[in-house]
């Protein structure tokens, strides 16, 4: 036998003047879903149900930008993408493109089970979605108010934004980050795309 | 973007991605997290889940390149994490978390920062964001 183990994130290149509460915050949930992880694996779940598990709790909670409160594209539509693969035996499944279903990683594990396919994306993981009878919710489950005030910020920026949420309160960091990103200060060197200032990807 | 990666007592690794992608990017962009060996990957050696700049990731093809790290290097987990990070990713900023096999746990990023937790069954534990 061997001995468990558990990882978790929330997104990378995280807001430097995260407020100390919304940090509180953050880390309560990551404790959370972790412990949550943690009791499944001592359950003898196995680790590819655990992954599920641990995501889709991550994915209903709006702190993060998957899910509940996912980041919206420059037509302030939301458009999510999932994926999981299980080790053992080199299995995956991934989504793209998803706007109606509740838990995008659910959907990948289903078209890992139970499709002929590794990947379905847009209006045939949709239809997938139906056939399989998953979780549908309205469009406004996923779009926050927070999100379309960080839309807004971006477009203002004429910007992409990276992955992490600014805290209502104080949202004027971000828009201190992506006017120095155009302006060619020295955090432009890491709003950057393909070696590229990151402001010259939107908009297109 | 959020991730897990785990590892059970049978050994069988595991790794999940999701994501909503970047705030204002172009309708139809695909990043990283559903492509598996960019931002997912899993194996008997290994399990990565990565977050980040999703165009850096794809490039580096990060969570399966941690893995060959290990395959054909022989490198453990968190030096085949660091070398990913510090090595592949050229000039794009993302973050990795990973389980091994063997019960271990890793994270790497080149970001500020990276929301993130970890846990093994000899009882190590922590939750961070900063370096």
């Amino acid at each position: 036998m061997g001995q468990w183990a558990i990882a978790i994130h929330g997104g990378a290149g995280v807001d430097p003047n995260l407020p100390a509460e919304r940090q509180e915050e953050a880390k309560r949930v990551l404790r959370r879903c972790l412990l949550a992880g943690a009791a499944a694996l001592r359950a003898d779940v196995p680790a590819v149900d655990v992954v599920e598990l641990v995501v889709r709790e991550l994915e209903s909670d709006p702190f993060f930008n998957s899910g509940r409160g996912s980041v919206l594209t420059d037509k302030g539509m939301v458009e999510m993408e999932a994926s999981i693969m299980d080790g053992a035996a080199r299995r995956c499944g991934a989504v793209s493109g998803l706007s109606t279903v509740k838990n995008p990683v659910s959907l990948a594990r289903l078209v890992m089970d139970k499709s002929p396919h590794s990947y379905l994306a847009f209006d045939g993981a949709e239809e997938f979605a139906r056939e399989q009878g998953v979780e549908i919710v309205e469009n406004s489950y996923f779009i926050t108010d927070e999100n379309v005030r960080m839309l807004k910020l971006a477009k203002e920026a004429n910007t992409i934004l990276f992955d992490y949420r600014v805290p209502l309160a104080g949202t004027e960091t971000c828009g201190s980050i992506a006017s120095a990103a155009i302006k060619g200060t020295p955090a432009a060197s890491f709003q950057r795309m393909n070696g590229l200032p990151i402001s010259v990807y939107s908009p297109e | 973007t959020v991730g897990c990666a785990a590892v059970d007592r049978h050994r069988r690794c595991a790794a999940a991605t999701s994501t909503g992608g970047l705030m204002n990017k172009k309708a139809g962009r695909i990043g990283d997290s559903p492509l598996i060996g960019a931002g997912t990957y899993a194996c008997r050696s290994c399990a990565v889940s990565c977050t980040g700049e999703g165009e850096a990731i794809i490039r580096a093809t990060l969570a399966r390149d941690v893995a060959a790290m290990m395959e054909y290097r022989g490198l453990r987990l968190q030096e085949a994490v660091d070398l990913s990070v510090k090595e592949r990713l050229d000039e794009g900023f993302a973050g990795v978390i990973a389980v091994s096999g063997e019960g271990e746990v890793a994270y790497g990023f080149n970001t500020n920062g990276m929301f993130r937790a970890c846990m093994t069954e000899d009882g190590f534990a922590e939750v961070g964001i900063w370096e």
